[in-house]
């Protein structure tokens, strides 16, 4: 289960309280995956009181400070998200798939999603196995609207290094090509990373999504398989 | 291939933070949670109650847990106006629980507003319950956490140590609590405020909240 809350001393009114809220949720905890499941108890809860200044109005969403508090409030609740994701049970990778250059949006978050919650993809991510081919399959499963946003010739799938190492990015598919000749140590060494980020180039537009996902372990099994007793 | 085991709390937990202004917090173990661990926390505005706002996004599950439906219930009739507190446990979801856990997690919304100053038709909290599903809230024991809590006059605080064991205190099998606290300058009179943000989950994580 997910609980959250976001605390602020910021005066805020119910409205503005409501919409920035629901505008952070939908870019940070919607994001997150750790094991697929859904609880019957998520709650993301935000408390305001205006003790910053108790003369101050309540900032609405007309206020000229609306735009720039929503994407503060955006920027905690996505880096708590990432804490989550870090802590999932038993994992021990933390892993950002990026989705970019989609013919629309919601493909975009479904297949980054779908992918996310792939347990092959996640068990490989464990193993610091290259599994390309468990991606391309998350991504052609994925329920998306229309098939617009994924042309099988136009994709592209790499792996990208999130320390400063070279090269920082392994392309696993070119334009739908599976690259056969992978570099097969580099590939190793980058999975051997904490974090690393799934990049998949759908070239079919210009939406991007990004979803955070962990490692499926043994560990998670271990945890979970006796939960209740 | 494996990697090595991490120390997560130390990596992600901080040392020291400055928190909002006008809002304490208070844990303790009420013994819900078999091994004696913090379970019981409150959060609560001590600034002018009129300038309080809550607002909250839930699962979208269609089975939707006791404090869920009564936290939702708690925003419409207040419309998220003069809502000064959230209370949470750990250890029991109250969720898959009838009735009987809607009927406790309303009789704990009211007495926690009942401490707060509240007469019988307002709601001042939130209510929140994270653990094991389809087991009922021992109410016995959260009762007297909440007496224990509201009766004790230094339950309550503001500094690091409190907020960092309220995040402890919502903990199931998180192995570190998570919380972050960042201060912004308002572009307009450059005045400091601060996002706090506390956070439990480590499994069940899927979240598609509205």
């Amino acid at each position: 289960t997910l609980l959250s809350y976001l605390i602020t001393d910021l005066p805020l009114s119910s409205s503005a309280a409501t919409s920035s809220l629901k505008y952070a949720v939908d870019r940070s905890f919607n994001c997150i995956s750790v094991d697929g499941d859904m609880s019957t108890n998520d709650t993301l809860c935000m408390l305001s009181n205006g003790a910053i200044d108790n003369q101050m109005e309540d900032i609405t969403e007309d206020s000229e400070l609306y735009d720039e508090i929503k994407l503060n409030i955006t920027s905690v609740a996505q880096d708590l998200a990432k804490l989550v994701v870090r802590d999932g049970e038993g994992s021990t990778k933390f892993v950002t798939v990026k989705v970019i250059n989609s013919e629309n949006y919601a493909d975009a978050r479904t297949i980054a999603e779908s992918i996310s919650n792939s347990m092959l993809v996640k068990t490989a991510l464990y193993g610091q196995d290259a599994n390309w081919g468990r991606i391309l399959c998350a991504i052609g499963y994925a329920k998306l609207n229309d098939m617009r946003a994924l042309d099988a010739d136009k994709i592209s799938v790499s792996f990208v290094t999130t320390d400063n190492s070279e090269p920082k990015e392994l392309k696993l598919v070119i334009n739908g090509v599976p690259q056969l000749n992978l570099d097969e140590e580099r590939a190793s060494q980058m999975l051997a990373l904490e974090d690393l980020e799934v990049l998949v180039d759908l070239n079919t537009g210009t939406e991007t999504a990004q979803f955070w996902t962990c490692d499926l372990t043994h560990e998670y099994v271990t945890i979970n398989g006796d939960y209740r007793t | 291939q494996k990697a090595k085991p991490l120390d997560k709390y130390a990596r992600f937990v901080p040392t020291h933070a400055t928190f909002p202004l006008g809002f304490e917090t208070a844990s303790i173990s009420a013994g819900i949670k078999k091994n004696n661990a913090l379970d019981l926390g409150v959060i609560r505005n001590v600034n002018d109650p009129k300038r309080a706002r809550a607002a909250a996004v839930f699962t979208t599950n269609k089975f939707q847990a006791a404090p869920v439906t009564v936290s939702r219930n708690v925003l419409q009739h207040t419309k998220g106006e003069g809502v000064i507190a959230t209370i949470v446990n750990s250890g029991c979801a109250n969720s898959v629980t009838g009735d009987q856990g809607q009927e406790d997690a309303e009789k704990t919304v009211d007495l926690v507003s009942k401490h707060l100053g509240s007469d019988s038709s307002e709601n001042l909290s939130l209510v929140m319950s994270t653990g094991v599903i389809g087991q009922r809230l021992p109410m016995d024991k959260l009762e007297n956490g909440i007496e224990k809590i509201f009766n004790d006059k230094k339950a309550f605080g503001s500094d690091f140590n409190s907020w960092l064991n309220f995040a402890k205190s919502i903990c199931t099998t998180d192995t570190f609590p998570k919380i972050i606290s960042k201060q912004f300058k308002l572009s307009t009179t450059g005045q400091t405020y601060t996002i706090t943000g506390i956070a439990k989950g480590a499994g069940m994580i899927c979240p598609n909240m509205a």
